[in-house]
């Protein structure tokens, strides 16, 4: 015997309001909602455990989300032919090219080489802040003059990658807003040039509702292998962990939880089920 | 004019014979769920909706105005109240010092107000503040070159405090403006908020303005009110709502410190710039 529609929406409202303060987006809570609520429609419960009982349909729903798509990315790594491309996107300021020095630092420590590609050619201090990275971390940078096109520096890279027997080319690009066409664009082509094995959409804890409409559309210009979600440290909830996930199924990598080149961890998904129910 | 979602919702009001607490409640839900999409906090989102469904119900729109003129004026009129009265810098001789979480917008909204207030005949100078940040130094250099005013940094200084003193020191007297770039910080880091308050106290800023993205989310207004609570904000820089961000948070940040929004930034050239419009906002954020 099943549980009228107001009863429902009554119920879900409390734990509604906990997911939006997580930062999970909007669209996305009312999609989970609506696949829930048929297999809580039918649902027979004791009247005295049904708050239980739906919080624990929602919860195996959000943890089947955030775990369906795990891959283990150093069996990847060990794995792929050599050199494998790696190349990073993401909106302005999300945390890019520190995901790039925190990765050379975690592949480092399987014994793994990289180079870094300075594919950034326009913002002002791109091509030194990464050079700065690649200097302090301890691996070969191969950089063009400011304003020199991306995808030759990617080209570039990948060449001396193959030369020197190198294991990844980690492919540093722009800042850009999805509804920039001409940047769109020039992702599209970076990716057709350097033909990269790995796409990795870093995107922002702080961000809101916002994360779906990026991911999305990135995902739509050049299809995003992984994610890695940055600023956790913040106090973000990192909802749009979950936004992200539901929205185009790929996987959450890591997450970044600070400044240092070791703040960037396997994401858990028992770790963001703690954080949005807790 | 309240954004296209809106449209629909205010249709129903406008094609009512009789305006009913039902149809206001729909009316409310679907305020709310623009407010909660476009970023706002979620308190702040049911505070306001009582408000507005309370207002609709119990007023009486003044004479010549529809029940649907009626509903927009209470939800402007809402909004507005939480943004607070605008202001504008001054065009005057004065310190400004920048700053907001990690990749905000601060280093390059740097340049933006140096170039207007250039534009307005006055002399501004950068200050290289943030001694943290992987060639921050050069970054602000370079945008200092592009939009052509005076720079001043130190690369091999480690205490920032130092740095912005000699700044400002070197060009107290040559320039007008004084805008200091400061790291990136979040509200859980003891040691950067107390660097924030050390340069705080050693500047005097006339303007403490916090650069906020406009795609933040929950985060915007506890962040914005430990800020807050550091040095007083006296206004708010909304950035990058040339993407498809509503900018909400900047809503939950002005309630917080109770300081408006002062400019938004369009783009990343530094011409991207325009002064705070809340009609624009509004309209955006419903939208
Ligand atoms: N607290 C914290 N800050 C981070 C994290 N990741 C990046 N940052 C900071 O965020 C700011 C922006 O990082 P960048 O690596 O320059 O970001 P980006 O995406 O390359 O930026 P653009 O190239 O300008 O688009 C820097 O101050 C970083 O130190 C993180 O996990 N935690
Ligand atoms: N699209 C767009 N990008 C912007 C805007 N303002 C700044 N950016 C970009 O956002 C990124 C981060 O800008 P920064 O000025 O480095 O940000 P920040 O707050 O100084 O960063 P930290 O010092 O690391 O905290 C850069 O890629 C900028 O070009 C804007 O209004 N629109
Ligand atoms: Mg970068
Ligand atoms: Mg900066």
């Amino acid at each position: 015997r099943g549980i009228s529609e107001e009863k429902l929406d009554a119920l879900l409202w409390e734990l509604e309001v906990g997911l939006l303060e997580s930062d999970v987006a909007y669209t996305v809570i009312e999609s989970i909602k609506k696949d829930i609520k048929e297999e809580l429609r039918n649902a027979s419960f004791e009247r005295d455990k049904i708050n239980e009982m739906v919080e624990n349909v929602l919860r195996n729903a959000i943890s089947h989300v955030l775990k369906s798509s795990e891959i283990d990315f150093m069996d990847f790594i060990k794995s792929s032919k050599k050199p494998i491309v790696i190349m990073f996107v993401g909106v302005n300021g999300s945390g890019k090219t520190l995901a790039i020095a925190k990765m050379a630092t975690l592949l480092r420590k399987y014994g793994i080489s990289s180079v870094m590609a300075a594919g950034d050619t326009f913002r002002a201090g791109a091509i030194e802040q990464l050079s700065i990275h690649a200097d302090k971390v301890g691996v070969k940078i191969i950089k063009h003059g400011s304003g020199a096109d991306p995808a030759a520096v990617a080209y570039d890279a990948i060449d001396h990658a193959k030369a020197k027997h190198k294991d990844v080319v980690l492919l540093d690009t722009a800042g850009r807003v999805q509804t920039n066409i001409n940047l769109m664009d020039e992702m599209a082509k970076i990716k057709r040039v350097a033909k990269p094995d790995l796409i990795i959409f870093v995107g922002d804890a702080l961000s809101g509702n916002d994360a779906v409409e990026q991911a999305k559309r990135f995902n739509e210009v050049v299809g995003i292998d992984g994610v890695i979600l940055t600023k956790v440290d913040t106090d973000a909830k990192g909802g749009s962990a979950l936004s992200v996930a539901y929205t185009i199924g790929k996987p959450l990598l890591f997450i970044g939880v600070g400044q240092g080149y070791e703040d960037q961890i396997p994401f858990e998904p028992q770790w963001m089920m703690d954080n949005i129910f807790g | 004019d309240l954004g296209d979602s809106l449209r629909g919702t205010l249709k129903k009001i406008a094609n009512a014979v009789h305006v009913d607490s039902k149809l206001i409640k729909e009316v409310v839900r679907d305020i709310q769920r623009a407010l909660l999409q476009a970023d706002v906090n979620v308190k702040l989102v049911l505070e306001l909706t009582k408000k507005i469904e309370k207002r609709a119900l119990q007023e009486k729109p003044p004479a010549g105005m529809s029940n649907r003129e009626h509903v927009i004026h209470i939800v402007y009129d809402e909004l507005v109240n939480i943004l607070g009265d605008s202001r504008e810098l001054p065009i005057k001789k004065q310190i400004i010092m920048m700053v907001g979480l990690y990749g905000q917008g601060k280093t390059t909204t740097c340049g933006k107000l140096a170039t207007f207030f250039k534009k307005k005949g006055l002399r501004p100078v950068l200050i290289a503040g943030d001694v943290h940040r992987p060639a921050a130094y050069e970054q602000l250099k370079q945008i200092s070159e592009q939009v052509k005013v005076p720079f001043y940094g130190d690369k091999s200084e480690k205490d920032a405090v130092k740095v912005v003193k000699e700044g400002l020191n070197k060009f107290k007297r040559v320039s007008d403006v004084i805008i200091v770039d400061t790291s990136g910080r979040h509200k859980l880091e003891n040691d950067l908020i107390s660097e924030m308050k050390d340069i705080f106290k050693a500047t005097k800023p006339d303007e403490k303005l916090l650069v906020i993205d406009a795609a933040t989310g929950q985060q915007a207004g506890p962040q914005a009110k430990a800020f807050n609570d550091a040095v007083k904000i006296s206004g708010i820089v909304l950035t990058k709502l040339d993407g498809t961000a509503k900018g909400g948070g900047a809503l939950s940040a002005a309630s917080e410190v109770g300081a408006p929004i002062v400019f938004i930034g369009t783009g990343e050239h530094s011409g991207d710039f325009e002064k705070f419009e809340p009609a624009g906002f509004i309209s955006r954020l419903l939208g």
